[in-house]
Order: structure tokens, then C-alpha cells, then sequence
């Protein structure tokens, strides 16, 4: 299974279709402070189903939706889309691509679509359980975090081992 | 289940101790679960014992080792069951410049099998990547990401420091 | 008493302001008491707006720009009581190399009326101070203190980047 | 007031004698992971009454005594002196120069000097009150704390403002 791109519209800081390709390897993202890195990061979570706007970042969902500039006023509403290719024999989809996209509007609520089909939350949970990439995982340090691993107490640690049973 | 909790424990351990030691040139790390607990309730403990220096308890280890130390324990999980894709958020800001140099050397162990999005202000991490993407906000407040080549990477988007005489 | 906490509260949040402005290059800052609350018990809440950018709660920030920020509220409070003496244990980590001399700016401003120890990895931080001191583990696990010129820095205490073409 | 120097003997990685003088304007601490950096700091804040082991990255006070390494052993007693230079006028002490001592034996408690008569933690507690250096100081910045300040709940954030009124 590998990460083909990341299409983001509309979320946190990207008010235009940007889209990330990626290659096998390492990536490396830079950029000066406040240009959007963790951003990117924060739209490859929230796309697979992270239901908590605090560890986003925000106060609530709507924080995540685009909220304008000095020039350019806010959009009402947020879509993330990631591709993974090689997916046959790795996940139980048809075919050798997924699509897993998520919108939501400033009501609030969310909508999951496999391949452009409308899907549950529960379902994308289920698609990614075995793949290490569920809830608790270890393969998203986000910014800061790096020692909460070595920090946390010793049964918050246990959830990072649990994923990777 | 119990046993797969348990077998999934002794492997990270041993991963641990081993990844450890090539981060820090040496020294050496352990795992343990809380005695007396239910292995499926335990919390899990973690020492670490920096070349030369006392076995002792993650807390008095500085800013750096920590950060080294929980790189370790990341990649250790990996290897018990490897995400096919990883996003580190500038795990590299605490450490100095011969431990970017041993992160990145382990980094580079996983290229073939994992795909990673590494976050970051250090020039060394950027030199040894297999592509970069730099984001800008060319117009406050809008993202927007750019493909680059090592030698097209505008310098403000580094921190300064500088390697071994 | 309550008129003097007011007092300092008001004056902290007029440097603020103005540290803020310097720092960032623009944009504004806030600092707000609890709506309702007797000013002995009120919350104090910061607001932060950098430039070309919507004004938002601070964990919106990000981890550069709420380091800068929180740089900017230190020196603030310096203000309204300078103590002689201060220690800022690597708070240049998080800050691409313009926000490093944003800070290093801040910072000569109040030389003449603070002592600092500024511990760092970044080149620029060590250029710009008045006097270097090179902490060693020559044995194992023993610290060493040394007093160094510049060029007498060995490099690997240093992180590497680059400064703006 | 000026800060002269600080002498640290078996406070945490520092079993010999030794004296950081410090000059006018920023001096820059630098040095490898784990070399010792931020345990200077911590040695500030130790002498100057800090009661929590947690505090200073140890679990029981103990932990901060100098504890051996693979070929020195550990000692029975940490001491650090703070001496302060042109505090006539500013504190309320004979002379012109004032010297803080805290010492602890394994067993846990701590003697506190000043000018090498002892006095009790209250006292010196009561000689730092006015300066910005007391309990709740901002003019002590821990690493990886720079953001604390600004991701503190509003009602912790009080503390500082306390200390500067
Ligand atoms: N909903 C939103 N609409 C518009 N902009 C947003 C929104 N949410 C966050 N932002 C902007 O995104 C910026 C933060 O971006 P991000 O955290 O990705 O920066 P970064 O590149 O990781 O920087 P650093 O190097 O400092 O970590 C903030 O300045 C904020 O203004
Ligand atoms: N009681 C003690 N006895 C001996 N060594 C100790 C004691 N307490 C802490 N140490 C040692 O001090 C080291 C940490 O030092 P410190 O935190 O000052 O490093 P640092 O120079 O700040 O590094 P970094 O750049 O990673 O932040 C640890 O490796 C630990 O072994
Ligand atoms: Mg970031
Ligand atoms: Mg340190």
C-alpha cells in the first residue's frame, strides 16, 4: 500500500485545491513558521476519521473550515481527499486505488466517501484497523510530541501498543 | 487477546533495546509492564541508560536524549507492525547535529518499506530526503505548496547551526 | 490589592501590544480578563492576529508563531517588573531563521538592563551574545564547563540551517 | 543587582566544583545532547528554594544529587551557591554582595545559607520576594516550556501576572 496524494480545499489554510504527490522514501516538508506544514499533517487526520477539533487544534470543527483573510473571505466548507495505490491484497476494496475523502460544512456535520461512494465513519475506521494507521496511532507524531511518548504515564503508553498489536 | 498483547510487548522490547543502542552509540533501554497488573491492564514502563551514564528514569534524561529515545520507541512499534505511511512533525528540533545524524541513518533503514512525510527546520534532514515540497504563503494567510530541489530551497526556511569540524 | 493587579495588567497588556507588533512585523495581539469575574480571580485570555491573518485564539497558531508569541508576553511582563536576571532555556527551537532574529532584535533591548543565559543550538543566538560558555561531557555522564570565543564553538553544538539568500 | 556567579558541587551531573561566571548582556550556553545545559538552570532554581523534585525532572529530591556514572560514584551531597553583586539598595542586606547557598544530604533535607549564616527557606523567600525571581517566575523560561505560557489555561496564566504586580 502506498500514499499517492493529498488533495485539500478548503481546510485550515488552504482556500485553493492543493494537492501533495508522493513518492516512495522520505518528503521532506519546509517552509517558515505559520505557512501551513502541520496543516498537511493535520488534513492526512482529519480525512481518516479524527473526530476531536482540540487535537486539530481548534476549539470546534468549524475552526478547521477556511476562515478567510485580510482579502479573502471564508469559504463554508472543507474537503480532504487522500489516494492510496497498491491497496489489492492490502485492503478489502475492488481495484488497485482508494480514494478516502471527507467534507464537512459549517453545520458541523461530516460526510466519508470510499472511492466517491458516501460510506460511514465506521466503515473508514474499519477499512484502515489493521493497517496501523487507526486511532492511537504511532505513524502521526504531530509538532511537540515527540517526547509524549516517552512522557506520557505508563498506561496512556498502552495505547500505542495496542495499535500495534 | 492476551497472548497477541504479550508477544506484540516482547517484540517492541526487543526492538527497543536494539534501535536504542544505534541511536545512542551505545548505552542501552528496557521496556517492562507494571508487575502484578493483567497484562491486557498494565501500564508499561520505560528505562533508558545513555552510553556511560547510570540506568535511570526517563524523566532526568535531557531534551534531546528524550527526544532521541522516543524516536526509538517509534520505530521499534514499526517494526511490530509497519504502517505503510508516517508523518513526523519536526522530530528533529531537539536534537543536535550528531543525533540528526544517527536519526536520520535509522530513518533511512525504513525508506524501502515506509513512506514518510518528515516536517522540518534542519538542513541535513532536507539534504538526505528523497524529494521536498516547500510551502509558502505567498499571499498572507493562503498556503501553498511548491516542488523543490535541494538547491531551489530558500534559505530562511532553515535554522542555522553547523556540523563537525 | 486589586488596583495594583489591574494596574499591572494594563501595562503588561500595553507591551504586549507593542511587542507583539515588533515581533510579528505587524498584526496585533490582545490580552483580555474574564468577562464578569472579580479582577482577583479572573482568567486571563490572549488573542493573537499575525499579519494578513484573521485574529484567533492562539492554539490556531503555529508552534513557531506560538513560541514568538509567548516570547513576546515574557518580555512583556519584563516590563512591568524587570527581575535582574533570566533564563531562556532553548526557546529559539521552534523559530525559522527570520523569527530567530526577530527575537535576537527583542532581546538587545534589553541587555543593558537584564543579564541572560540563553542556552541554544542555533548559530545565529550564539553570534549575537555577549559571551559563550561550551558545557562538555569529556568523561561520561560529567559535566564541564568552558568559557569560548565564536570560532572556538565546536560545530557539533550546533544545529545546521541557512539565513536568507 | 547583578548575577556573579553560580558554583554547583554534586547537584545532578556536576560531582566537581564548578563556577559559571557570568558578565553583562546574554551569555550563550551551548553544548551536545545531555551535556549538562539545562541542569545549570536547574541549579539556579534549586538554590533559590524550589521545593518540587518533579519540578526539576526528578521524582523525590534525592534523585538530584550527583548519582555516579559508570566509573565515579555517586556522592552524598549536592551544594550550589548563588553569589549576586551590587544589591545594596536593592535588597535588604549589610554589604554589597550576597551569596545563596542551598545544601542537601541523601536523607532529604536542605540547609539554606546566606553570606554563610543559615537561615531558614522563609527567609530567603522573603529576600527575593520584590525582584521577579520568586515562585511562580517568568523570568525562568524551562525548555520546551516557551509555549506553556501561552497554551496555560487562563486561570494558570494568573500566576505570572501575580508575580510581576
Ligand atoms: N481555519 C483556518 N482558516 C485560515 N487559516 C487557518 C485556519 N486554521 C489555521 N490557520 C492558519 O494556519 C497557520 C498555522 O499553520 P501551521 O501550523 O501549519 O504552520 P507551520 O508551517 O507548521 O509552522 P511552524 O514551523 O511554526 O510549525 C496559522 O497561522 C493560522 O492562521
Ligand atoms: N543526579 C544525577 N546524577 C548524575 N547525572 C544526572 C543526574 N540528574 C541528571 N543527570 C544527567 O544529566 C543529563 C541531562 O542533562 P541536561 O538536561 O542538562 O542536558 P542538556 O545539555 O540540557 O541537553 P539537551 O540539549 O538535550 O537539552 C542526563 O543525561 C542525566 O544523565
Ligand atoms: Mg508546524
Ligand atoms: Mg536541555
Amino acid at each position: 500500500m502506498r500514499l499517492r496524494t493529498i488533495d485539500i480545499f478548503g481546510f485550515k489554510s488552504f482556500p485553493h485545491r492543493t494537492r501533495v504527490e508522493f513518492g516512495p522514501g522520505v518528503s521532506a516538508v519546509v517552509g517558515p513558521n505559520g505557512c501551513g506544514k502541520s496543516n498537511v499533517a493535520d488534513a492526512f487526520r482529519w480525512a481518516l476519521g479524527e473526530q476531536s477539533a482540540k487535537a486539530l487544534r481548534g476549539d470546534v470543527m468549524e475552526d478547521l473550515i477556511f476562515n478567510g483573510t485580510a482579502d479573502t473571505p471564508p469559504l463554508s466548507m472543507a474537503e480532504v481527499s487522500i489516494t492510496f495505490g497498491d491497496v489489492s491484497g492490502y485492503l478489502p476494496v475492488d481495484g488497485d486505488e482508494l480514494v478516502v475523502t471527507r467534507r464537512m460544512y459549517r453545520s458541523g456535520e461530516s460526510h466519508y466517501f470510499v472511492n466517491r461512494q458516501p460510506v460511514r465513519l465506521k466503515d473508514v475506521r474499519d477499512l484502515f484497523a489493521d493497517t496501523g494507521l487507526g486511532k492511537a496511532s504511532y505513524a502521526v507524531v504531530e509538532q511537540g510530541m515527540v517526547e509524549s511518548i516517552v512522557k506520557a504515564k505508563a498506561d496512556e503508553r498502552r495505547a500505542f501498543f495496542e495499535e500495534a498489536a | 487477546s492476551r497472548e497477541k498483547f504479550v508477544a506484540t510487548f516482547e517484540l517492541v522490547r526487543e526492538e527497543f533495546q536494539r534501535i536504542f543502542r544505534e541511536a545512542f552509540g551505545g548505552g542501552q533501554a528496557d521496556l517492562k509492564l507494571q508487575a502484578g497488573a493483567d497484562p491486557l491492564d498494565a501500564g508499561i514502563y520505560v528505562y533508558a541508560q545513555p552510553p556511560g551514564k547510570k540506568m535511570e528514569h526517563l524523566s532526568l534524561l535531557s531534551g534531546g536524549e528524550k527526544a532521541l529515545a522516543a524516536i526509538a520507541l517509534i520505530f521499534a512499534l514499526f517494526n511490530a507492525r509497519p504502517a505503510p505511511f508516517a508523518i513526523l512533525d519536526e522530530v528533529d528540533a531537539p536534537l543536535d547535529e550528531n543525533n540528526i545524524g544517527r536519526f536520520l541513518k535509522i530513518l533511512a533503514r525504513y525508506r524501502d518499506a515506509v513512506q514518510f512525510m518528515v516536517i522540518t527546520h534542519a538542513r541535513r534532514t532536507m539534504e538526505e530526503s528523497d524529494a521536498i515540497y516547500g510551502v509558502t504563503m505567498e499571499r498572507r494567510g493562503i498556503s501553498k505548496v511548491l516542488s523543490l530541489k535541494m538547491q531551489e530551497v530558500p534559505l530562511e526556511f532553515m535554522e542555522v547551526a553547523a556540523a563537525t569540524p
